[in-house]
């Protein structure tokens, strides 16, 4: 049987209101040791997805606003997709990580390029 | 046969000078596109690397120095290893990234997650 989206995503996400600064950002980041912040809006829906590269683009370009770096326009996941799909849909939008939604369209999960990464010692 | 880490590591590497700014790493980050930067001293050796995540780093922090944010100890690979040794030691080290290393101990190449990640549509 193949592996799904859902054997290997994380499932305790870290996430960040949408009413949170860039350094906010940049802290949660650090503390929790993730490079990849789904934004979260006032009515719990996904709103976008911060990353630590879009921290780097702050710096470079001097932006103060988080969102004038967020990336609003989302690639996701579902639980339920082969992990092959997964990694297609990461290598074809050249990103890193997949916010997994949920059937009501709720944040169930995050699937990396890392986590993926790590099945190969199984399969070669 | 084996695929190797020759076989998916990136081999026009973008790096950065051991006498740069953080704002420089950010930058070059930015218009590269990449999220990891080998460090490379006067003497042309690798000296360390720099991520986006440890850029985020020194916004949490308020540094200022490349030098208070780069990793000097820097886990690497060999261009002969096996896949899965590098995704073995990226997973045990929480790393997305290995540079690679010729017999020489000069920098070839770069192989990430997101790199073997893709190799799954492959093997599954
Ligand atoms: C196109 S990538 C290029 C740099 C590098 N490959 C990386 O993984 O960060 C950088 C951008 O992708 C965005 N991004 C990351 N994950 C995403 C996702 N699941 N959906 C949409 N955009 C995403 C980030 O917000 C960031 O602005
Ligand atoms: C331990 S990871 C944790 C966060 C996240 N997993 C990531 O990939 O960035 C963050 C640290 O790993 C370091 N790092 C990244 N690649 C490395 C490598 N090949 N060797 C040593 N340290 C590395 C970075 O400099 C950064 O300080």
């Amino acid at each position: 049987s193949r592996t799904s989206v859902q054997d290997v995503m994380i499932q305790d996400v870290v996430t960040i209101d949408e009413s949170s600064s860039i350094e906010d950002a940049a802290r949660v980041m650090m503390e929790k040791g993730v490079t990849h912040l789904p934004v979260i809006s006032a009515e719990r829906k996904l709103a976008g997805i911060v990353t630590a590269w879009d921290v780097s683009k702050a710096v470079a370009m001097k932006y103060t606003k988080l969102e004038e770096i967020m990336t609003r326009d989302v690639v996701t996941s579902n639980p339920g997709d082969a992990i092959d799909t997964a990694a297609r849909k990461m290598d074809s939008n050249n990103i890193s990580a997949l916010p997994v939604l949920g059937e009501d369209g709720r944040l169930v999960g995050l699937v990396t390029g890392d986590g993926i990464s790590r099945l190969i010692s199984i399969c070669k």
